[in-house]
């Protein structure tokens, strides 16, 4: 494994969006991993709709019925990769923009679907299987406790104490070898996450978050996605 | 700064003590109103009438605050004031995250483990 790797650097990362005040965190995590895969199968990098996830996405838990993808309520990415699966893809971003708002029907055309799953996987709780999952398969969904990101502005947040309760979704797109953590007397090694609260927040949309201990519950739910060419 | 080692060279991460100048959010706080000004104006906020005004005001304060606990307790990174500095942690949990909770199912396909050296 490379010591240091950002897939903003080989193009598989698009501008960061922002959803605004709507939990449809779990569908920018989603469409950013679709959008990573869809580029490393086409060789384009293509912005995929949010709102269609939002509008259309309604999937369940099949463990926990009850517990359904649900627009500006929430949802998990792994159940919209399943019903981006089913559905047969998603459609553009500039198809589909994204509103901010769940309260519209759903739109969706399937003459229009810019990427498809060919399937989808979780990863396991190994730092290391993370990393090379990443560095294969593109940018990763991953979830996350949000508790320090309502204060953050910069630099590699390695907090004393974070719950692992998950809360918000995200974009795994790279790792480093030497974040600044002077606690500690030496460099550590940090994520870079893709955040989906605009360019204003964090590093220009980014947050760095340290690796070693699954901080923040950042290793426990991580999805792995790939894409099938297709023609529209 | 002064830092203050108290782990032997080969324990790899055990905390040590550190001594940091009085950060910037000293300030903040101090000077709250002045900022909460300027923050209004940065991310263009608009609140109902001047008793909302006055409220977030307050979650601001005491943001300013959260954010200088979160400095001392996470001090590789910055903290300060961000375009949610006037929510209040419910408030920001309830607009701006929405992961559901994963249970797993017992056939979801695991990722093959693949070789990480060279």
């Amino acid at each position: 494994l490379p010591t240091d790797f950002d897939w903003r650097d080989h193009g598989a990362v698009t501008g960061v969006k922002d959803q605004g005040s709507c939990g449809s965190c779990w569908s920018f995590s989603t469409t950013g991993a679709l959008e990573g895969a869809n580029f490393l199968s086409t060789g384009n990098l293509v912005s995929l709709s949010e709102q269609q996830l939002v509008d259309c996405d309604h999937v369940c838990d099949p463990e926990s019925p009850g517990s359904c993808d649900s627009g500006c309520n929430g949802g998990l990415m792994t159940s919209a990769f399943e019903y981006t699966l089913q559905a047969g893809g998603l459609q553009r971003e500039e198809d589909y923009p994204y509103t901010g708002t769940d309260r519209g029907p759903c739109k969706f055309d399937k003459t229009k679907i810019a990427a498809s799953v060919s399937n989808f996987s979780v990863v396991s709780l190994d730092e290391e299987q993370i990393a090379a999952n990443l560095v294969k398969n593109g940018p990763l969904a991953v979830g996350i406790n949000a508790a320090w990101m309502q204060t953050y502005i910069g630099g590699v947040s390695c907090p004393y104490i974070c719950s692992k309760r998950l809360d918000h979704g995200v974009l795994l797109v790279g790792y480093g070898a030497e974040g600044y953590a002077p606690i500690r007397l030496k460099d550590k090694p940090y994520w870079i996450i893709k955040n989906s609260w605009g360019e204003s927040w964090g590093e220009n949309g980014y947050y760095k978050i340290c690796r070693g201990h699954n901080v923040c519950g950042v290793d426990s739910m991580v999805s792995s996605v790939a894409a099938i060419h297709t023609t529209p | 700064a002064t830092v203050v080692a108290a782990a032997s060279e080969d324990s790899d991460d055990l905390l040590i003590r550190q001594v940091v100048p009085e950060s910037n959010l000293d300030d903040l706080i101090l000077n709250a109103d002045h900022h909460f000004t300027s923050f209004v104006k940065k991310f263009g906020k608009t609140y109902a009438d001047t008793e909302e005004h006055a409220y977030r005001l307050s979650v601001f304060k005491s943001n300013l605050r959260r954010a200088k606990r979160h400095q001392k307790l996470d001090p590789s990174a910055v903290h300060g004031i961000t375009k949610f500095s006037d929510l209040t942690p419910s408030e920001f949990r309830r607009s701006y995250l929405g992961l559901r909770r994963l249970k797993l199912p017992a056939d979801a396909q695991k990722a093959p483990i693949l070789p990480t050296n060279d």
